[in-house]
Formats: C-alpha cells, sequence, structure tokens
C-alpha cells in the first residue's frame, strides 16, 4: 500500500 | 495602472480549462516582468505555478506590483464570452477591487467589457527548490495524456519509470496489469513528435492518476510535455506556452507505507 504525500512536505513557505 | 493586452484570447481560456480542476481560487501576482501564479489544490498534493512574461504580451504596463485574487471559475464564465480569435486586455487601478477584462473583435466591430470583483486571498507562497533532476523527459502532449486516461482505468496511481532504455508507465489493479514504454525516437524533423529522454540516474516513482489526468487538461497548451523527475521529490509536469511562459505542476508522489 501507498501513502500520498503533501506538497508540503517537499516545499516550505517563502 | 495594469494593463496587460494579448491577441488572442484563447490562450486564457486554456490556461483556465488547464487548472479549474485544481484550482476554485488563485491571486495573479502582477509586476514588471509579468504575471505570476501559485497555488496548491486543496488537499495540498500538488501545486500549480504560471508565469506569464510581460514581453509575451503584445502590450503590457504594470506601475506597481499588485496581486489579484481571482475566483477562477468566474474568470472562465467572463473568457467564456470572449471569441478565441478576440484580443483580451486586462485592467486594474493601483489598490483597485476590481478587474476588467476587454474583449475586442478582429475588426473592431464588437467590443465588450467584463468587471469582475477582486477577492483577498491569503495564500501562502511556497519556495521551490532548484534541482537538478535524474531525469527529464520531453514527449507529445497528446500522447502523455493518452497514456493517463488509459492506465487510468485499470489502477488509481501510475507508477513512471525513467531508464536509459525508455520511459514505463505502469498500473494494476483488479482488473489485471498495465504497461505502456515509450522509446526515445530518433526523427528530429518532426520536434513535436519527438521523445527525448535526458538521464542521469534511473528514477521510478509512484503517482495519483487523478492528478496526472488534471494536469493534462494544459495538453491544447503545447505540442510537447516536459517530466522532470527526481527521486523523493515532487514530479514537474510543464507545459511551454509559445512566446508567453510555462504552466508547471508539482506533484507530490506516493510512498510506500
Amino acid at each position: 500500500h501507498s501513502k500520498q504525500k503533501s506538497i508540503l512536505d517537499y516545499f516550505k513557505s517563502d | 495602472m495594469f494593463e496587460a493586452r494579448l491577441v488572442s484570447s484563447s490562450t486564457f481560456k486554456k490556461i483556465l480549462d488547464a487548472v479549474k480542476d485544481l484550482l476554485n481560487e488563485a491571486s495573479f501576482d502582477c509586476s514588471e516582468s509579468g504575471i505570476q501564479l501559485q497555488a496548491m489544490d486543496n488537499s495540498h498534493v500538488s501545486l500549480v505555478s504560471l508565469m506569464l512574461r510581460s514581453d509575451g504580451f503584445d502590450k503590457y504596463r504594470c506601475d506597481r506590483s499588485l496581486t489579484m485574487g481571482m475566483n477562477l471559475a468566474n474568470m472562465a464564465k467572463i473568457f467564456k464570452c470572449a471569441n478565441n480569435d478576440d484580443t483580451v486586455t486586462i485592467k486594474a487601478q493601483d489598490d483597485a477591487d476590481t478587474v476588467t477584462f476587454m474583449f475586442e473583435a478582429k475588426k473592431q466591430e464588437k467590443i465588450s467589457d467584463y468587471e469582475m470583483k477582486l477577492m483577498n486571498l491569503d495564500q501562502e507562497h511556497l519556495g521551490i527548490p532548484e534541482t537538478d533532476f535524474s531525469c527529464v523527459i520531453r514527449m507529445p502532449s497528446p500522447e502523455f495524456a493518452r497514456i493517463c486516461r488509459d492506465l487510468s482505468q485499470f489502477g488509481e496511481s501510475i507508477v513512471i519509470s525513467c531508464t536509459k532504455e525508455g520511459v514505463k508507465f505502469s498500473t494494476g489493479g483488479d482488473i489485471g496489469t498495465a504497461n505502456v514504454k515509450i522509446a526515445q525516437t530518433n526523427n528530429f524533423d518532426k520536434e513535436e513528435e519527438s521523445v527525448t529522454i535526458e538521464m542521469q540516474e534511473p528514477v521510478t516513482l509512484t503517482f495519483a492518476c487523478q492528478y496526472l489526468n488534471s494536469f493534462t487538461k494544459a495538453t491544447p497548451l503545447a505540442p510537447q510535455v516536459q517530466l522532470s523527475m527526481s527521486d523523493n521529490v515532487p514530479l514537474v509536469v510543464e507545459y511551454q506556452i509559445p512566446d508567453l511562459g510555462h504552466l508547471r505542476f508539482y506533484l507530490a508522489p506516493k510512498i510506500e507505507d
């Protein structure tokens, strides 16, 4: 089974 | 004062079509260099990044940087009122709470304008790190759309695997499995139909079909699509808008539980 990651796990707020 | 004029309103229609599945509203950041939009979808799985360079417009004036929050469904309603070959002019005063879209027919026989209320959107801006990607694939955009559509019948995820030999798109589900392999072409005279692969390291990543299919709504914008992948970072799906800019989609991969 795979889990969907969030884009916020990779890109941080400026 | 902000004013941007583009001879063909169809480009904006295509951009709106490409993002409206993912975004309900978005901020358009206008500056001397052009119009930029960056927004995550509601579930924060993907990110849309649009850049329209000021030199790509037929007329562009931006005295002071401004951010215009717009409801994209309402914007799409307005652009529905334009013919594809109408010229569009987007206008806003400094500190305005409305934006005006003016459409002009080619022979000036019909001029219409639509004023839309702007929204105050509290959207966070994300920093996207510069990445040297392990694999960069360029392929015909309709072919990529076709593969995503075909494979999503069989599973919820697509595994994209890039090696020197080519790119493999795979999925599996209750029915069984499906694999599509694309090889690099040697067709140098037909650039639009070519497949090119630049590979430093082989990469295999898994992505949700639903999002890939949404991204392919941008297919009418560009004959080619570029997929950039590295291990453990989001996929970048990029459509170059000829002479104007680009529309990029970032998608977080799925990982094994």
